[in-house]
């Protein structure tokens, strides 16, 4: 294993946490999943949320990527609940 | 554009909205005007129509809330999340959340209330987030979008309408049925023979029946009244409405409702309207009028409340002395109770259920009696 410090709490996989699951029904659950970044699922999300709003299609959190969700915006979600 | 999951949509195209309560940030006329506009960016391509109701549970309730506000969709400070809505049905489905820890404003100095409304009426109507840039319906707030020259782009209008078809009539078709286009159900019908009126007056040489939320408009040049929501002239004024009287001297029209009343100049509500009827000179007794009615000559007003009558003396701009009066005393065989009321030819019309008196205020009886839609030529 890696040394397990501590895992250097990311504002932006946070930020990039609650954005998919208030808009694009990421499920609570995947919480553990969007620190390790390597999820497939997240990525997946990642990708469908650029598509959806119009950015290039990375499945990273790219600055524009953040940029964009840093944006004021409607609380209803962009996929159907 | 997209739609909600399961397609919900009003079965009706005549819907009610309420303003709970309102910002602190703009004056309760933007607030108004902010939604009104916004209402109005649908109702141009749509059937629906729109009337604002004051108390009660209307269709679209639109309110201010900050946090936790009773629906499990907490809101989050300043920026992020600007508003939420919900999608057609009954009960918070279809009302409007503004979130008041956004800094609201007419301009797009802060977060512009009408754009965002426009958004969010777009989701009561059935509309989910569209992922197209240009759409009002794409969920980031777009702060420099030219308010001036604001208008649905062609996703917006496709989504509406994929929901509600196209508005009723294309722009220049006249205004005026020309054919008796049967009303929708909840909407009066001019030929009905029970109709009834809430109130009548002139204006500027027109008579204006209202029913409801509507009224006709009954000119000099035209055979056949017009129909048209009285929200489409007057946005700011309630439905059903209790009386209304001509103040010629001061060319204005003055509309009653309850214990308020408002003064209007052509389409414009004068500022410092609502005001209490108590202000006029009625006893506290008195919470509503039925009707009221105009002498050009002799510069009276009269008003009526149930069986009694007052007169007020537009020179004096005071109530007479000597009054309340009962009008089965000074207008034999008019009654029992006046629903609204007309001077016109020398004439005093009484309108009583679906029935109409033609009073000779000379001779003091009745001449005529007449059904109420008697003036619109049905």
């Amino acid at each position: 294993y890696p040394l397990a410090g501590a895992v250097k709490k990311d504002s932006n996989m946070d930020l990039v946490q609650q954005y998919l699951e208030k808009y694009y029904n990421l499920a609570n659950g995947m919480k553990q999943l969007v620190r390790r970044k390597d999820s497939i699922t997240v990525g997946k999300k990642i990708k469908e949320m650029q598509k959806f709003l119009g950015l290039e299609v990375t499945g990273n959190l790219d600055s524009n990527t953040l940029e964009v969700i840093r944006k004021p915006r409607c609380g209803v979600p962009d996929v159907g609940h | 554009f997209a739609t909600f999951p399961g397609l919900p949509k009003w079965r009706k195209t005549h819907l009610t909205y309420r303003i709970v309560n309102y910002t602190l940030d703009l004056s309760r006329d933007a607030v108004d005007a902010a939604i009104e506009k916004a209402l109005k960016v649908w109702e141009e391509v749509t059937p629906l129509t729109f009337s604002r109701i004051y108390e009660g549970e209307a269709d679209i309730m639109i309110s201010f809330a900050v946090r936790e506000h009773g629906d499990f969709a907490p809101f989050d400070g300043p920026g992020a999340t600007v508003a939420h809505a919900y999608a057609p049905g009954p009960g918070i489905y279809g009302d409007v959340h503004f979130d008041d820890d956004e800094q609201w404003t007419e301009d797009t100095s802060g977060t512009n209330l009408f754009l965002s409304a426009a958004h969010e009426l777009g989701h009561s109507l059935g509309l989910f987030h569209s992922d197209n840039p240009e759409a009002l319906m794409y969920p980031v707030y777009n702060p420099r979008t030219d308010l001036a020259r604001f208008r649905l782009s062609q996703d917006d209008v496709n989504g509406i309408q994929s929901l509600y078809g196209p508005p009723p009539a294309s722009p220049d078709e006249p205004m005026v049925p020309t054919k008796f286009i049967p009303p929708a159900p909840q909407m009066p019908s001019l030929c009905d023979p029970a109709l009834s009126f809430d109130a009548v007056s002139t204006l500027r040489g027109e008579i204006l029946f209202f029913k409801d939320s509507y009224f006709w408009r009954k000119t000099p040049w035209n055979h056949k009244p017009e129909f048209h929501l009285i929200s489409t002239f007057w946005p700011a004024l309630p439905s059903e409405l209790d009386a209304a009287c001509e103040s010629y001297s001061k060319d204005m029209v003055f509309i009653f409702k309850g214990n308020k009343f408002w003064a209007t100049r052509g389409n414009e509500i004068q500022a410092g309207y609502p005001r209490g009827i108590h202000t006029l000179g009625f006893p506290p007794t008195v919470r509503k009028i039925d009707a009221a009615l105009s002498d050009k000559e002799k510069k009276k007003t009269y008003f009526f409340a149930e069986d009694k009558y007052w007169r007020y003396d537009e020179n004096r701009q005071s109530m007479e002395k000597g009054f309340p009066r009962l009008i089965a005393d000074d207008f034999p065989g008019v009654g029992p109770k006046v629903d609204a009321a007309l001077q016109a030819f020398g004439f005093f019309y009484f309108f009583s259920g679906s029935s109409q008196f033609q009073f000779d205020p000379n001779a003091k009886k009745v001449t005529h009696i007449l059904r109420s839609n008697n003036w619109l030529k049905c």
